[in-house]
C-alpha cells in the first residue's frame, strides 16, 4: 500500500518531527 | 496479564502479522484482521510523525492544497500524530458507528502512544473499525459505515 | 520587580530559579514577563548566555493574545528580533534589520506608546 504514494514513508514506530528554525515563517528577509 | 509496556513492546512485532491493508468494499481501503484477535487485545499502534498541535492547521492547509487526504490523530492538548506522509498501516483504519475496536492514548516509559484495542473478539478476515468521535460541527460529513447503528454523520 | 512569568509561558520552557533566565529546546515557544505596559516609553535588555549550534532566539514585545506555542512575531500580537541574520518578524513576515546576534551579545528593546492610551 505504500506504493500508492511514492513520498510516503512506512514507520515501525512514532518519529518526532524536528522543527526548522523557519517553521512558522511566511517569508524570510 | 503482561504489563502494558511489555505488551506494547511485543505489539511492534505482532501487529505486522495480525493486521494488513486490503481493499474495503465500503471505503476503498481498510485495515483487516489476519488472525483471530481476542477482546481487549492490543491490535496496532497508530504511528506517525509526532508534531506539536500548533502545526496542524498549516499542515492541513498544505495537504488540502495538494489534494492529499489528511491522517491526523490528537494525542493530547500539546501533540498530534500526523500519519499523512509517515506512518504505519493503522492510518487506513476506517470509521464505523458500530466499531470492533477502540483507541486509547497510553503513556509508556514517558512517551504517549495511540493504541488501537479490540472491543470484542474479532475474527480473521474482518475489517477493523473504530469510532472516530469527530467533534460536533455545523458542516456535516455524511457517514458511509453502513452499520445498523449508523449515526448518519461523522460529526 | 519584573521577572519572567511562571504562568504566562509555554510550559516546556525552563525558567531559572531567579526567574531572569530562560532556556528552550526543540521548536520555538514564548515566555512573557510578569508586567506589561500600556502607555509611554519603556526599554528592556537581555543577554544571550548560551547559543549552541543550530539554536536561535526571537525577542521583542508581545500582546496578551500572542500565541505562546509559537515564536514571538508569529501573529499580529508580537514583534520580534531574530538572532539569525538579525531579522525582525511580525505576522510571520521577516524584514532585514541588522546583522545577526549571538552568544555574549546584549540586546535592547524599546517601545514608544502614546501617553494617552
Amino acid at each position: 500500500w505504500s506504493a500508492f504514494a511514492p513520498d510516503f514513508k512506512e514507520l515501525d514506530e512514532n518519529v518526532e518531527y524536528e522543527e526548522r528554525e523557519s517553521e512558522f515563517d511566511l517569508t524570510d528577509e | 496479564n503482561l504489563p502494558m509496556a511489555m505488551k506494547f513492546r511485543q505489539l511492534k512485532l505482532t501487529s505486522k502479522y495480525s493486521v494488513g491493508v486490503y481493499r474495503s468494499l465500503i471505503h476503498g481501503r481498510g485495515l483487516f484482521c489476519l488472525r483471530d484477535i481476542e477482546a481487549g487485545e492490543m491490535v496496532i499502534e497508530y504511528a506517525g510523525e509526532v508534531i506539536r498541535s500548533i502545526l496542524t492547521d498549516k499542515r492541513e492547509k498544505y495537504y488540502n492544497s495538494k489534494g492529499i487526504g489528511c491522517y491526523m490523530f490528537r494525542v493530547d492538548d500539546n501533540f498530534v500524530v500526523d500519519a499523512t506522509m509517515k506512518g504505519n498501516a493503522a492510518r487506513f483504519i476506517n470509521h464505523s458507528c458500530d466499531p470492533n475496536c477502540y483507541s486509547r492514548v497510553v503513556e509508556i516509559l514517558g512517551h504517549k502512544h495511540i493504541i488501537i484495542f479490540a472491543l470484542r473478539r474479532i475474527l480473521s478476515g474482518e475489517e477493523l473499525t473504530y469510532d472516530y468521535k469527530f467533534p460536533f460541527e455545523e458542516d456535516k460529513i455524511p457517514c458511509t459505515c453502513g452499520s445498523r447503528k449508523c449515526r448518519k454523520f461523522l460529526n | 520587580t519584573v521577572l519572567l512569568a511562571l504562568h504566562d509561558r509555554a510550559s516546556q520552557l525552563k525558567i531559572s530559579e531567579d526567574r531572569l533566565a530562560v532556556t528552550g529546546e526543540k521548536g520555538y515557544s514564548t515566555v512573557r514577563a510578569t508586567h506589561s505596559v500600556t502607555k509611554g516609553t519603556w526599554y528592556w535588555e537581555a543577554t544571550i548566555e548560551e547559543m549552541p549550534e543550530g539554536s536561535a532566539t526571537r525577542m521583542g514585545w508581545g500582546q496578551d493574545y500572542a500565541n505562546l506555542q509559537a515564536p514571538l512575531g508569529y501573529d499580529k500580537f508580537g514583534y520580534s528580533w531574530r538572532s539569525k541574520k538579525g531579522t525582525t518578524f511580525h505576522e510571520s513576515v521577516g524584514k532585514h534589520y541588522s546583522p545577526g546576534y549571538s552568544e555574549g551579545d546584549t540586546l535592547g528593546f524599546m517601545i514608544v506608546l502614546p501617553q494617552n492610551n
